[in-house]
C-alpha cells in the first residue's frame, strides 16, 4: 500500500520558522 | 538558379556583375563653363595641326552647355558630349575636381577618364571609403611627380607599399592632342593581386564608396603658352569599372526600398550593406568573406528552439575544432546550457518529449520538508529524500516509517 503524503500541519515549526514553506 | 548555391543547394561564393559604377550617376564638378553666363573657348580641331575654332559655352542653352552629367551619360564616340571646365588661367588656379559618389562600397577594378581636350600634365585619382568624409589617393599622374606631388616617378610597387598610390608620367605622351584616355587599373602591378582572395590588404585597397579626379595642372612648365581661351579641361567619359562589394555572399545589388540606397542581396545567412556580418542568431561561426574554395556561410546557433538570441565565443569555437562557437542567451522553458540542451536546476527532463519541445523540462517539485534539496536527478526526476522518506518528490514516509512532528527528520522508524 502507498503511504499517505506528509501532512504539513503535523510539523512543529517552533525553532524552524526559516524552513516553514511560505504557503504553510 | 541562384548563383550563390550549387545544384545540391550548397552555398558557394557569388559576386555581382562587373559594371561601370559611374554610369548615369551625378558627378559634382568644381568648375563648369557657362554657369556664370556664356563664355568663349577655343579648341584645336582633330588632326589638323594649328587649326582651331572658337565656340561659346552657355549652361543655360542645352545646345551650348557642357554639364557634369555628360561625364557619365552614354558615351557615343560619334557624338561626344563633353563636360568642360571654365576657361583661363584664373579659372584653373588650384585643382579642378570631379567627384562621383557610388552610393555604396564597390570593389573598383579601374578608373578611366576619356578627354575631349588634351590630357592634363598633372592629375590625381582619389577614393573615399566612408562616403566622402575622408579621401586617400589612388594614383598620381604628372611629368613632374616629385615637384607636383612630392612622390617619386614610377616607384616600384612592393608588398610593403602595394596599398599606396604611386606617381607616373606614363600619360604624358602628348598624343593624341585630344580624346586621350587616362586609365588606372587598381590591381595592376600589385604583388598580391594574383591571390586577391587571400589579400585583405588589396581587398581594402580596391574598395571605394566615392571617386574623385583632380586636375592639378593643364600644361607642364616650358610648354608653349596657349591662349587664355584655350585653357580648360574637357572630359567626355568618366568610368569606374568594378563590382558592388558583397564579400562573396551576394550575386547582385538592389535598391533598398525605404532609403533607395544600393545594398547587396545577401545570401549565406549574412546581412548588412556589404553582407559583412552574420544575420542575427547566425553566430555559430565567425563571419568571413567567401572565397573560391569556401563560402563561409553563417550558421544558426543550435538552441533547441528555447532561445531567440545567441552570441559567438571564439574560445569555444577553437575548442570545437573551429566547428561551433555559438552560445545561446536567455534559454527559456526552464532549459539551460550553451545550447539550452539540459534542464535548469529544479527541473528534470521529460524523456517522453524531444529536447526541443516546450515542455521538455518538468519541475522537480521536491517536497519542501521531505526532500534534502530542490535539485532532482536530471533524467529520472528523483528528488534527494531525507532518511525514511520516499517518492519521486520525497512527499511520503517509506514503509516501516511514520511521520514525526520534526521538519528536520520528518519520518522516523516505527518502534
Amino acid at each position: 500500500e502507498v503511504q499517505p503524503t506528509l501532512d504539513m500541519a503535523l510539523f512543529d515549526w517552533t525553532d524552524y520558522e526559516d524552513m516553514r514553506p511560505v504557503d504553510n | 538558379p541562384d548563383p550563390c548555391y550549387d545544384e545540391h543547394g550548397a552555398a558557394r561564393r557569388c559576386i555581382p556583375d562587373f559594371v561601370n559604377a559611374a554610369f548615369g550617376k551625378e558627378v559634382r564638378a568644381s568648375s563648369t563653363c557657362g554657369l556664370k553666363g556664356p563664355s568663349r573657348y577655343c579648341a584645336q580641331d582633330k588632326g589638323e595641326e594649328g587649326a582651331r575654332t572658337c565656340h561659346t559655352c552657355d549652361a543655360s542653352d542645352p545646345k551650348r552647355a557642357h554639364p557634369g552629367s555628360y561625364l557619365t551619360d552614354l558615351n557615343n564616340p560619334h557624338n561626344l558630349t563633353c563636360w568642360q571646365s571654365e576657361t583661363g588661367v584664373q579659372a584653373l588656379q588650384g585643382n579642378v575636381t570631379l567627384t562621383l559618389s557610388l552610393g555604396k562600397k564597390f570593389e573598383v577594378t579601374y578608373v578611366s577618364v576619356q578627354f575631349c581636350s588634351k590630357r592634363p600634365d598633372s592629375m590625381a585619382i582619389f577614393k573615399s571609403m566612408d562616403y566622402g568624409k575622408t579621401w586617400v589617393p589612388f594614383q598620381f599622374y604628372s611629368t613632374q611627380c616629385r615637384k607636383v606631388f612630392n612622390r617619386p616617378n614610377r616607384a616600384a610597387i612592393t608588398k610593403q607599399n602595394e596599398q599606396e598610390a604611386v606617381c607616373t608620367d606614363a600619360h604624358a605622351d602628348g598624343r593624341p592632342l585630344s580624346g586621350g584616355l587616362v586609365a588606372f587599373s587598381t590591381l595592376d602591378g600589385r604583388p598580391s593581386a594574383h591571390d586577391f582572395d587571400n589579400s585583405p590588404v588589396l581587398q581594402d585597397w580596391v574598395t571605394a564608396t566615392d571617386v574623385r579626379v583632380t586636375f592639378s595642372r593643364l600644361t607642364a612648365p616650358g610648354e608653349p603658352d596657349e591662349d587664355e581661351d584655350s585653357l580648360f579641361y574637357a572630359v567626355s567619359d568618366l568610368q569606374v569599372g568594378g563590382r558592388c562589394k558583397c564579400n562573396g555572399h551576394a550575386s547582385r545589388c538592389v535598391k533598398e526600398r525605404d532609403t533607395g540606397g544600393l545594398v547587396c542581396d545577401c545570401k549565406h545567412n549574412t546581412a548588412g550593406p556589404e553582407c559583412d556580418r552574420c544575420k542575427p542568431f547566425h553566430y555559430d561561426r565567425p563571419w568571413q568573406r567567401a572565397t573560391a574554395r569556401e563560402a563561409h556561410e553563417c550558421v544558426a546557433c543550435n538552441c533547441n528552439l528555447h532561445a531567440r538570441r545567441c552570441r559567438f565565443n571564439m574560445e569555444l569555437y577553437k575548442l570545437s575544432g573551429r566547428k561551433s562557437g555559438g552560445v545561446c542567451l536567455n534559454c527559456r522553458h526552464n532549459t539551460a546550457g550553451r545550447h539550452c540542451h539540459y534542464c535548469k536546476e529544479g527541473y528534470y527532463r521529460d524523456l517522453s518529449k524531444p529536447i526541443s519541445h516546450r515542455k521538455a523540462c518538468k519541475a522537480c517539485d521536491c517536497h519542501p520538508v521531505g526532500a534534502a534539496g530542490k535539485t532532482c536527478n536530471q533524467t529520472t526526476g528523483q528528488c534527494p529524500c531525507k532518511d525514511g522518506v520516499t517518492g519521486i518528490t520525497c512527499n511520503r514516509c517509506a514503509k516501516g516509517y511514520q511521520q514525526s512532528r520534526s521538519p528536520i527528520a520528518p519520518c522516523i522508524k516505527i518502534p
